[in-house]
């Protein structure tokens, strides 16, 4: 994990609901 | 009642590809075919155009300004300097080309400023990823892993509409920069784009439109022999779901275009050479150029990646 720590931060960054 | 979800699937990944990413084809070949009259492209193709690039690109207003911020690329990095966007988010990121400065630095500094561009894109590729129906229900690690394997295909992808044979778009589609300005950087600079103008040329024969791109891209990241993976079938499961809306989509879209899903597959299996020999010579330019820095983001996907 630590190895891609903002990858990770990336994926779990919650976005405000996605309105498609 | 499948051939209805698969061709819901293509609707919802297109809204979420013309969501997510700032610069799609469609504008693009606008710009490329001449078509937008008094905001054609500022021409990079030497030097002294470079340095006005650099004043055009200040003056003009940048698009997609309201764009959302990378909170979390300067949170993770804090004081990161050379993550640089939003509002004063230009092809040379915070630095200014004085003019007075040694000629080897020019390319450094170029290539340092795409490196922010292309961590930006990794951001906006996933939120895309995210928005894959399936693709958060998976392992964590494996999230990781297929960004970390697919993204570098994914901007190739992207890059495409931005090319043809003479130079790319770049900098939000507000400068033209020609190929044989790019082919006469230094060493081994000036190898860098080269290998995308040839795969891009042939790509943009295929013709692929907005609609068509979004998929191809899902099945780019959905890639089930990716090394490390820990879960396969679900996301093996998931591709084929995205392959066959793929292909459906294609026969919608393209009647008379024989083959094509074959020749998208095919280029699926070239794009990882493209991404080797690209990963090769980054770590060429680590090793060659003392006053580089790689960007944190890019330094974690392209560490033992092939």
């Amino acid at each position: 994990k630590e190895k891609h720590k903002i990858l990770h931060q990336l994926l779990q960054n919650s976005t405000s609901p996605v309105d498609l | 009642p499948e051939a209805a979800d698969l061709r819901a699937l293509a609707r919802h990944l297109f809204r979420a590809y013309l969501k997510y990413f700032p610069l799609t084809k469609q504008p693009t070949r606008a710009i490329l075919s001449g078509k937008t009259g008094d905001n054609a492209p500022c021409v990079i193709h030497d030097m002294k155009s470079l340095m006005e690039g650099e004043q055009f690109i200040n003056c003009r207003q940048m698009p997609f300004q309201e764009q959302q911020q990378t909170s979390v690329l300067t949170a993770a990095h804090g004081g990161l300097t050379e993550v640089h966007m939003g509002s004063d988010y230009g092809v040379w990121g915070m630095t200014s080309i004085s003019g007075q400065e040694p000629q080897n630095a020019v390319e450094l500094r170029f290539f340092q400023s795409c490196q922010s561009r292309s961590a930006e894109a990794v951001r906006e590729v996933t939120e895309f990823a995210k928005s894959i129906p399936g693709f958060t229900d998976l392992d964590l690690n494996d999230q990781v892993t297929l960004l970390k394997y697919g993204v570098i295909e994914v901007l190739i992808i992207m890059m495409s509409p931005l090319m043809n044979k003479d130079g790319t778009l770049i900098s939000y589609g507000q400068i033209f920069m020609t190929r044989e300005f790019l082919k006469s950087l230094r060493k081994p600079f000036c190898q860098m784009m080269e290998p995308k103008f040839e795969f891009s040329v042939k790509f943009n024969t295929l013709e692929l439109d907005d609609s068509d791109m979004a998929l191809f891209l899902a099945c780019l990241i959905l890639r089930g022999d990716r090394p490390g993976l820990l879960n396969v079938k679900p996301i093996e499961k998931l591709q084929e779901t995205v392959l066959h809306s793929l292909e459906l989509q294609l026969k919608l879209n393209h009647p008379d275009s024989l083959q094509l899903f074959a020749k998208l597959l095919q280029k699926m299996t070239d794009l990882r050479q493209i991404v080797t020999d690209h990963v090769h010579l980054i770590q060429l330019l680590k090793k060659t150029e003392v006053d580089m820095c790689l960007h944190p983001l890019l330094q974690e996907i392209m560490k033992d990646l092939y």
